[in-house]
């Protein structure tokens, strides 16, 4: 894993992050949904809560669909290409490229390689959100922050390798909910007293 | 465009993969030395995602210089390919595929993994 230069981060202690999708987008609940469940990934292994707000212009975290030129200097090149961008903390702006197909329920398997256009929506969610908590990109092709996304392709199960990615920036959950506690010094020793 | 899913993709909109950087592959098998009509091209992508400074402007020649040769291997360290310098069949698949518009390189320095390669050598040349 890697951080942008400088290794920047949210706050020590601003664990509670909003987040706001752009009004003018008008995006259904199905695409929102999609994006809490991104959220949901990166906050399970970290001691981040993430909240949707309807104030767009306060929220910590900015979510955007545009097309081509979106006046932040990195425009988008229409269909495939690149896909989406965000930027380091604390700007906060997670942009998403609105000429994509983005398919929202990630099931490829029945597409019979007909539509190398699609695009899973919560992948590249789940990618520019790390980025969006300061994670840069990764040379392991298994690992949510490589850089390159196949169409039809869905991958967004975070890695070992983001974990400890973003767990060296903000620590683990203190209260992971229905998963293994993370390991931690003090509870590295199983009931019999040997070092696991 | 969203889709709930694949199959509610309208006919009209069913690509052939042939957009995005497809232009590429027109490329294979260039290397240092020649001049390729469009080569520049692919040095505004590389210097996009950071393998290019960018203090150099943005006009660049067709020419397969040490330049592009440079980018080209460090691009094949940071995706795990054989750093060969050349545009062979592998490196030329994965120039194609979507991604992320973040660069691998900051300001000159990469923490992937040609960054990592360049700590504990000095077979690949800096920028």
């Amino acid at each position: 894993y890697s951080f942008f230069p400088g290794r920047p981060r949210w706050p020590p202690g601003k664990t509670e992050l909003s987040y706001a999708f752009l009004p003018e987008n008008q995006l259904s609940d199905a695409v929102k949904g999609v994006f809490a469940r991104a959220f949901e990934r990166w906050s399970e292994v970290t001691p981040l809560t993430f909240t949707e707000t309807a104030a767009f212009t306060d929220a910590d975290i900015r979510v955007g669909f545009f097309r081509g030129d979106h006046g932040d200097g990195e425009p988008f090149d229409g269909a495939l290409g690149t896909l989406a961008h965000a930027f380091s903390p604390p700007n906060g702006r997670l942009h998403m490229d609105g000429d994509e197909n983005w398919v929202l329920d990630g099931d490829f398997l029945s597409s019979a390689g007909s539509v190398l256009s699609a695009t899973d929506l919560e992948s590249v969610a789940v990618h520019e959100i790390g980025h969006i908590l300061g994670l840069g990109h990764s040379s392991l092709e298994g690992a949510i922050m490589y850089p390159t996304l196949p169409p039809v392709t869905r991958k967004v199960e975070l890695a070992d390798d983001d974990i400890q990615g973003v767990q060296d920036l903000y620590g683990s959950n203190p209260n992971p909910n229905g998963t293994l506690p993370m390991l931690t010094p003090s509870n590295q020793k199983d009931t019999s007293g040997s070092a696991i | 465009h969203f889709f709930p899913n694949i199959s509610s993709i309208p006919r009209t909109l069913v690509g052939n993969g042939s957009a995005g950087w497809d232009v590429f592959q027109k490329y294979l098998g260039s290397h240092t030395g020649q001049n390729v009509a469009g080569l520049s091209k692919l040095k505004n992508y590389f210097q996009r995602f950071g393998y290019i400074n960018a203090s150099l402007g943005s006009n660049f020649t067709d020419d397969f210089d040490d330049l592009l040769e440079s980018a080209v291997k460090t691009y094949q360290l940071n995706f795990n390919l054989k750093p060969t310098g050349e545009l062979d069949a592998p490196t030329i698949r994965h120039l194609v595929i979507p991604r992320c518009g973040n660069a691998d390189i900051v300001n000159g320095s990469s923490a992937m993994n040609a960054g990592k390669f360049k700590a504990n050598s000095t077979a690949v040349p800096a920028h």
